[in-house]
């Protein structure tokens, strides 16, 4: 049975360019 | 001056959304997709060195101008409130602070996953992800 990192669910949504 | 606007296009649906997926969190502690809370995300940030949580509020929900499969999300993310748009499939699901899985489409979440979802809108406040040392 495969497991998933927790972090896999939750998507990145930070810009790659801050301020 | 505002951030430019983002578009990120995930994958198409990947299989740890399917209902009974074995998730591993920070601690070890191992859970299923469908009994995750919102305790377990932030815990696991917490224990992470390279992740943080941020705060994504919904701003908009439209239907995507490619399929009408997909939909486009616009965020407000973290502190400064950076403008990110998102187009995913109708029945990808995002885990709302409190609440816990949602998706544009439940119906068809549930239908294809068996992922106990909820319908998301406008106001909504989304668990996002940003590396720690980012800035």
């Amino acid at each position: 049975v495969p497991v998933f990192p927790w972090h896999s669910l939750v998507p990145f949504l930070a810009p790659t360019q801050s301020d | 001056p505002p951030p430019p606007s983002n578009t990120v296009v995930p994958p198409s649906l990947p299989p740890y959304f399917i209902k009974g997926s074995i998730i591993q969190l920070a601690d070890g502690e191992l859970k299923r997709v469908e009994d995750l809370k919102t305790e377990d995300f932030i815990q696991s940030a917490e224990i992470s060195s390279e992740l943080k949580i941020d705060s994504s509020t919904v701003e908009r929900i439209e239907g995507s101008h490619t399929s009408p499969n997909f939909a486009v999300v616009q965020f407000s993310v973290g502190e400064h409130r950076a403008q990110v748009s998102v187009e995913v499939l109708v029945e990808y699901p995002f885990f709302v602070f409190g609440q816990g899985w949602s998706s544009c489409c439940p119906d068809r979440t549930t239908q294809l996953l068996e992922l106990p979802c909820t319908k998301l809108s406008v106001g909504d406040v989304c668990i996002s992800l940003t590396l720690k040392n980012l800035r």
